[in-house]
């Protein structure tokens, strides 16, 4: 499903250049629970970038489910990121001016899914993240765990093929973190493909298999059991 | 040095009040070392808003260093804020278009310091978290826990007699995480007053003594071996 060959992000400034991720290679199957971790400063977001078609390799590979993302054309990485991806940002990038639940229905606005069909699933995904109550909520008048829930819920409420998550649960107390895990987990069992960034070990144990990255390299790429 | 007695904040959302904070009342003696822990949404930002003079309360009373806050003047809480205080944001509140450098000198702008000190103080903090290489660069070139300690190198440069840092280790991964809060005993045993708000059991039972909050209420205030 996901094929990474060589994949290197390089950015320019002035006479140096940052080596965000350099020459990455590894496989991911459809249906997978994946962990990336490491160092801050390391790549894990670059990486979740190039992955969520968000932007594009300087070098190497980036296959999807066959297709080659370098020859695709914009409107059609527009529509894998709408329709096939749930992505949850390191920082949120909730609209400010939106609340709770508008922030919610966006991706599913893109997916073509009725209103009130929409508004159900959004509702029910705030639920699941414990956020009733918040529906009315604008980003600035909710504490940042409840932000990053909305962030969770807005990534799952499309039922996507693919969550990539970047430390989902960075904002959160352990019994919350917990309680957004179960919920993933649950997603993956049957049949999503999850792709999680996490500082966490404990969280990242859960996962079967983790990427280790350091100075944008892997590091190790392992059964979770032997990391 | 800090003292707090029934202090509330409440929001207002048409029909319905938020309670975030829910008359609490505490004290906090100079070079103090105290966590906050509690759950997401349980008033923590709120509390630490209002301790480093940044938001008023509904109710109650906020006495620091003998003064009652509620009867300073906005140019006096200003002082306060860059004289006194060293804030560590939940969310960084960088300025977007200002590298590294010139995000950390800023306090120090306020105090009337001269040029070539803050940049020197600000090159030597940025050093001691680890962010040497990145003065140049603007947040949008930074990973997450890169922003979150131009953050906490904000908020130490200056040299304040309180630290307020929200969630300071969040972004981290484990050893970085270790690294800052090194600093920060170091500068406890110094003598400077520390307010940690955290979610990790680990890092919170490092502190003296912690204040659990749920649903705007203090729950418990107990030495950290008890907690
Ligand atoms: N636009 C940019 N220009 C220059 N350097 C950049 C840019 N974006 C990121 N970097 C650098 O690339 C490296 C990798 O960044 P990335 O955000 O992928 O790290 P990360 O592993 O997600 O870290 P964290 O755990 O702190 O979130 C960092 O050292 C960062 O400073
Ligand atoms: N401007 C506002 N209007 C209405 N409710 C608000 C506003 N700001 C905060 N709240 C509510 O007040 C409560 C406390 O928020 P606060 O940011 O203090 O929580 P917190 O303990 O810092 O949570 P977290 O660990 O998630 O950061 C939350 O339930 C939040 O939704
Ligand atoms: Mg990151
Ligand atoms: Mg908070």
């Amino acid at each position: 499903m996901i094929g990474v060959t060589n994949l290197s992000r390089h950015y320019r400034m002035g006479p140096t250049t940052v080596k965000a991720l350099d020459s990455v290679t590894f496989g991911i199957q459809s249906g997978e629970f994946v962990s990336i971790v490491g160092p801050s400063g390391s790549g894990k977001t670059t990486l979740m970038n190039i992955l969520g078609c968000l932007d594009s390799p300087t070098g190497g590979s980036y296959i999807l489910a066959g297709e080659e993302t370098a020859s695709l054309t914009s409107d059609k990485r527009a529509e894998i990121r709408g329709r096939r991806i749930g992505f949850v940002f390191q920082n949120f990038n909730l609209l400010p001016r939106e609340n709770s639940l508008e922030n919610v229905e966006l991706p599913m606005i893109y997916q073509g899914i009725p209103s009130r069909v929409r508004k159900e699933r959004a509702r029910d995904m705030l639920r699941k993240v414990g956020l009733e109550g918040r529906e009315r909520h604008v980003p600035s008048e909710l504490s940042g765990g409840q932000r990053q829930r909305v962030a969770i819920a807005r990534a799952l409420a499309g039922d996507p093929a693919i969550i990539l998550a970047d430390e989902p649960t960075g904002a959160l107390d352990t019994r919350t973190g917990g309680e957004i895990m179960e919920l993933f987990h649950s997603l993956n069992r049957d049949g999503t493909t999850l792709i999680l960034v996490t500082h966490d070990p404990l969280i990242a144990r859960r996962a079967r298999r983790v990427i280790q990255i350091q100075d944008g390299k892997i590091l190790a790429d392992v059964p979770s059991g032997e990391w």
